[in-house]
């Protein structure tokens, strides 16, 4: 149970993250 | 076609694949790219998050007694630290640079591959609770194979009493798995086998009981063992099945057949 938590933590902040670097991107495209 | 086998699986990491698919598409299509914001602070968020996975991760490794598990979940540990660390080599390159391509690619690099190691934990993970059910499958078939032993009424007795509680086990967890999984194929086969286990079951009482009745009376002995025999096959051949399907974790054409 834990490392599910703790996998979705991860997938949370890594999809977070790629999101923010993506809008950057969009602009451009 | 689902690409996660789990519903479990499928919910965690769905939405970050869909995410970096989108960034590597952006990425390729604009080569040279807008300056990057200060990515700092989301990557300090997955290191946390990252050290975190690591720290449970290890104490799962050392509390279980699953040598497999044991075996299969370093490397994807390892795997989401290395990547883990990519994303902070990045972060300090494109707080120099905005526009660092060597940067994005590293960026890129470390998302796909906390994608990966995530991915490849949570398969370890699950694998080590198919291997769970499988045990209780298994302790299914073994009471199964010691059918032939049986030979009088109070046998019967304690041997429907300690098969009653595993065959209710298995059913309970086989029948919780198929509504984890994503392949409707697999759960099919699962319903379906689970469906003539359960059939199955007091067809094989009775046929030991007809069996315990000839012997006494000494009348129709063979046909009733020959009877019993395949009923305690039928059974065991559906597990087998079961067990099968349990370790599937591909989609696989020809299951369509």
């Amino acid at each position: 149970e834990q490392i599910l938590e703790a996998a979705k933590s991860i997938a949370a902040a890594t999809a977070a993250l790629v999101k923010s670097a993506s809008a950057a991107q969009r602009e451009l495209v | 076609m689902p690409v996660f086998h789990t519903k479990t699986i499928e919910s965690i990491l769905e939405p970050v694949a869909v995410q970096v698919s989108k960034l590597v598409i952006l990425h390729e299509e604009a080569e040279d790219g807008n300056a990057m914001p200060d990515l700092c602070r989301p990557i300090q968020v997955v290191k946390l998050a990252v050290d975190n996975l690591v720290k449970v991760g290890y104490e799962t490794i050392n509390f279980s007694d699953d040598q497999i598990l044991k075996q299969d979940m370093p490397p994807a540990l390892r795997r989401v630290e290395e990547s883990s660390i990519l994303l902070l080599q990045a972060s300090d390159m494109l707080r120099a640079d905005p526009y660092s391509a060597p940067a994005r690619k590293k960026l890129i690099e470390g998302s796909r591959g906390i994608l990966q190691g995530t991915s490849a934990l949570l398969l370890a993970f699950d694998e080590s609770e198919v291997r769970k059910i499988i045990r209780v499958c298994k302790n299914v078939l073994e009471y199964l194979a010691i059918t032939e032993v049986v030979d009088r009424m109070e046998d019967l007795v304690t041997y429907v009493k300690n098969l009653s509680p595993v065959l209710t086990r298995m059913t309970k967890e086989v029948d919780t798995r198929e509504k984890e999984l994503t392949h409707q194929v697999h759960r099919e086969m699962l319903i379906r086998s689970l469906e003539q286990v359960k059939n199955l079951t007091p067809v094989l009482i009775s046929g030991i009981k007809i069996y315990i009745t000839a012997k006494q009376t000494n009348q129709g002995v063979q046909d009733a063992q020959t009877n019993r025999d395949y009923v305690v096959r039928k059974m065991s051949d559906e597990i087998h099945e079961i067990i099968r399907v349990l370790q599937l974790t591909t989609y696989d054409e020809e299951e369509w057949d």
